[in-house]
């Protein structure tokens, strides 16, 4: 199973959106996908009409049974979407607790990766959304994952925010001792404004060897797919945001060795 | 001294550059204002050319000197902006790790609105700019301020949201025995979209009480002040997003009791 993670300290820049169309194009394509949601706050699992308040199943049931040092037994806590080949880890707003809970306890940072090596022989490609904030969640995706890919609107803050995600990302790659690799994605792309021309240059400049050469542009079809709960992918294939998300998929396929 | 929190769990939805505007508007009118940034990744404050990972004062050193019972001085932690009447408390980055050190040591949800107490003759306003995740940072602007803004984006998901987040302040009002007023601002509004009318309409429906009766348009020229690190109101306070701003000031002001 080929594990990538979607994630970005700053909110907004369509990591959700991001999981969820490359989620569907891959189950188009008739490949098995987990989407793991951990983000407290539920985007992905909201998307999808499941409620991370209340939902029985979710990454929380993990996070406790391996504080409790009990069998993770994750096949039990996987949700099946209205998407046939798209099946869900739903996040729960408990969550947003873990930090406190648990940040210190020894081998928490690990446990979404073993519960993907757990599952591993169900699918062919797992994605995990993350929240935009460094803490436990974050260093579980960044540590269970082959590889990265990294949103950043085309706006000139988020040029900061890029830079500190990648230090934030070398930080964790010394202290668990692996060394990941990403693909930066230019999102939210409005060719109308000076800001997001500018702001591709710099990118292109400074990070040749990680952009991706497309874009995501911006499209409000995105915002009508999340209201049908589908992926934009799936509800419209030939919309031009969906048509770019395809773009980079084949371009992250190529970059890959097969699943 | 008024003391304004701008909050929503859900990412990139405008707070800081609800913040910002707001902050600028209340500049221009001779108000002296202070900015609170409590977001690790530090949007506002690299807004005005600080860097949340290197500089030296920021409100990090305040819950430090808290958890070492140690006086605040919170005075020595204030930086001056580029824009005359608006100050400024940085962000750290090593915010981020302060739910996992402290979030269970007593009093730490209290240091912010203790912060404010010693800086009540120097300002007129304070706004506070939250991250987008409940923890103590959360938790310290929620018990800090008087009154509450909520920016929530025109989409369907973000009505999702908005419930967890009314949710999520009546636990903390009920654990700290305040009751604190909020107003709902539209964001990100794009008369263009279904989604956008159907979502305004919902909230008008489910909100009658709380909501703002105007919306923020969608507006690229927040994209072109950011790049110049000057709040929109003050470079082009005719803007249109600008303008929308300055009638959710009036609202505001008109709510309140005077400073
Ligand atoms: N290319 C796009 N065009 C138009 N709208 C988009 C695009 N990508 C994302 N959006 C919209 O922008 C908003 C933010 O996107 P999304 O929720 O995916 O970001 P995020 O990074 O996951 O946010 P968070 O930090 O809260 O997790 C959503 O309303 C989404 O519908
Ligand atoms: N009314 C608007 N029109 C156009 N762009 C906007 C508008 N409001 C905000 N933006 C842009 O949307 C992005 C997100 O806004 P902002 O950073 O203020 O959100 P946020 O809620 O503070 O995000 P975070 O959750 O990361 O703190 C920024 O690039 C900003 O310039
Ligand atoms: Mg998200
Ligand atoms: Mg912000």
């Amino acid at each position: 199973m080929r594990v990538w993670a979607v994630a970005n300290q700053k909110g907004g820049v369509g990591k959700t959106t991001t999981a969820v169309t490359l989620g569907g194009w891959l189950a188009r394509r008739r490949q098995r996908v987990l989407l793991v949601d951990l983000d407290p706050h539920g985007s992905l699992t909201s998307y999808f009409g499941f409620d991370p308040e209340s939902n029985p199943k979710s990454g929380y049931v993990l996070f406790k049974r391996a504080a409790e040092r009990k069998p993770l037994n994750a096949h039990d806590q996987i949700e099946h979407t209205r998407v046939e080949g798209l099946d869900l880890l739903c996040a729960s707003t408990a969550m947003a607790t873990l930090d406190r809970q648990l940040g210190t306890t020894e081998g928490m940072g690990l446990v979404i990766a073993r519960t993907l090596r757990e599952l591993d022989g169900d699918y062919d490609y797992a994605i995990i959304d993350c929240p935009p904030m460094l803490g436990v969640l974050m260093v579980n995706a960044l540590a269970a994952c082959q590889h990265l890919i990294i949103p950043v609107q085309t706006e000139f803050l988020a040029l900061k925010g890029l830079e500190r995600m990648l230090r934030t990302l070398q930080m964790v790659q010394r202290s668990r001792d692996f060394s990941l690799e990403y693909t930066i994605v230019p999102t939210l792309f409005d060719k109308r404004t000076r800001a997001s021309l500018d702001t591709l240059r710099t990118l292109r400049e400074r990070y040749p060897d990680s952009l991706w050469d497309g874009v995501i542009p911006v499209d409000t079809r995105f915002r009508e797919a999340s209201l049908a709960g589908v992926p934009l992918s799936i509800m419209r294939p030939g919309a031009r945001g969906a048509q770019h998300y395809r773009q980079l998929l084949e371009y992250l396929l190529q970059e890959e060795p097969a699943p």
